[in-house]
């Protein structure tokens, strides 16, 4: 449960800040690999060591208060 | 930094329509208003605040609902405010965070405000974590300032400031700043003035060395160098002083006088003063006789702006006319209040209108500047801290000298 919740907030937090893109049609869920990159793109912009895995470090820094604007850190849902 | 769109317009108006809870209305205000100015200060726009009626740009507080807002808020952490890009100008602070100013403790409202009016002039995050835009709040910074790419990025949307966009009505802290490296700033809370003064529009400036600021209920203003508000005059000053009677400000170094009104130097200036010490130590406009008053070591020369003076039976004895004052004052002015100040080292005197010291006096200055770090706000006027913003700006060199005072 704990590890569900923890995707859970990971993803919404990568949704609501333009690191993931809900795709316009198919499924809801998230590949895996989208989920990486927007991980990594959070990672790189936030300057912390860039895995693509969920760690103290990350979850710190989205934990911190910040501005409810999204972010345009991830190329791809830029563009 | 990202362009997110930009206002067809560069005079823009706001409306604040809500403060939060956890500042007094007078502190919410400064900030909020300190938040536009570091915008203006680098790029050719300025803010009007309106009370009433439509602005460009509204700044406003609500919680998890608002039946204004699609974005609800989320209480205390995690997102602290949001903001629509141009031409919309809605900006919305979560009511449900602990605003302050000059202190560690919660979030500044001031350096928020300054992000969210970034958004609302078109600016999107800035990739620096070090940022203005940053989308994550850095913490208080007591010396705040822009980021060189906040900087860039509002000039990329507006240009540069230059002084032939200035616009008269514009409040003298919107005067541009040209990063060069900065002379060591004072800090306005531990400084011993070179001078003060009350100054047009009701202004009370403070210098020292190369700097002046303005001293205001929430506390120091933003630094600026002398020179970019008084073209021409030079930094450390002796002394400095307005009179309402003939509109003019004269501020004295060395064995010179320099006069300005507003902020245009008279022709002729500077000149050479002759009749009275050079090197004074303060100065006064005193509205009881209209009379500008000089001081250096224990003696004072009073002058009559518009007639020619008698000096032959000056100086006089300081402590003859202003009782309990101490020799060689640092800095002196009369103020709003009808009282006397006198300022030396960290201690300043405050004179009731016999000219005679008032009872607890000598206080320490930092009282004086609302300078107390390190507190939550209190009643406006108990003194607080707005730490200063740092802009730093041309000097300028001085120009030819003539005979003054005759």
């Amino acid at each position: 449960e704990d590890q569900r919740l923890t995707e859970e907030t990971l993803e919404g937090y990568l949704l609501q800040y333009g690191y993931l893109q809900k795709p316009l049609e198919g499924a809801d869920d998230f590949r895996l690999e989208d989920i990486t990159e927007a991980l990594r793109a959070f990672q790189e912009a936030s300057e912390l060591p860039v895995s693509g895995q969920m760690d103290d470090d990350t979850r710190a820094r989205m934990k911190q208060p910040r501005c409810g604007l999204e972010d345009p850190f991830n190329q791809k849902t830029l563009k | 930094y990202l362009l997110l769109g930009r206002w067809r317009k560069k005079h823009l108006t706001y409306r604040i329509l809500n403060l939060p809870s956890t500042l007094s209305p007078s502190r919410a205000q400064a900030a909020l208003r300190q938040a536009f100015k570091y915008w203006s200060s680098v790029a050719p726009l300025t803010f009007r605040e309106v009370k009433a009626g439509w602005a460009d740009i509204r700044l406003s507080f609500h919680g998890r609902q608002s039946p204004y807002c699609s974005n609800t808020f989320d209480g205390p952490g995690k997102v602290l405010a949001h903001a629509d890009i141009p031409e919309l100008g809605s900006v919305h602070f979560d009511k449900d965070e602990f605003w302050t100013e000059g202190t560690y403790q919660g979030v500044n409202l001031r350096i928020i405000a300054a992000h969210e009016v970034g958004h609302a002039l078109g600016l999107g995050h800035s990739r620096y974590t070090q940022a203005l835009m940053a989308p994550v709040y850095a913490g208080y910074q007591p010396y705040f300032r822009l980021h060189p790419d906040d900087v860039a990025g509002i000039q990329a949307l507006y240009g540069k400031k230059s002084p032939e966009t200035e616009d008269e009505e514009e409040e003298i802290s919107t005067m541009s700043p040209v990063t060069t490296k900065p002379s060591p700033m004072p800090n306005p809370c531990n400084s011993e003035l070179d001078a003060m003064m009350l100054g047009p529009r009701g202004k009370t400036y403070a210098f020292k060395g190369d700097y002046v600021w303005t001293v205001t209920d929430s506390g120091p203003g933003p630094l600026f160098r002398v020179s970019a508000l008084w073209e021409g005059l030079p930094g450390n000053l002796d002394a400095a002083v307005y009179s309402p009677r003939t509109g003019w400000t004269h501020f004295f170094k060395g064995n010179k006088v320099w006069r300005y009104v507003g902020f245009k130097m008279s022709p002729g200036f500077p000149m050479k003063l002759n009749r009275v010490e050079p090197n004074l130590d303060a100065a006064l406009y005193w509205p009881v006789n209209k009379k500008v008053f000089l001081f250096k070591g224990s003696g004072y020369w009073q002058w009559d702006e518009l007639a020619s003076t008698d000096f032959s039976r000056y100086p006089k004895p300081i402590k003859a006319l202003f009782t309990g004052v101490p020799d060689q004052p640092s800095a002196a002015m009369s103020w709003q209040d009808g009282q006397v100040y006198f300022s030396k080292g960290k201690d300043y005197w405050r004179l009731n209108q016999q000219l005679r010291v008032a009872k607890g006096y000598p206080r320490n200055i930092t009282h004086w500047m609302h300078c107390r770090p390190q507190t939550a706000d209190t009643n406006s006027f108990t003194g607080d801290t707005t730490p200063p913003t740092t802009d730093t700006i041309l000097d300028t060199t001085p120009s030819t000298v003539d005979s003054f005072l005759d």
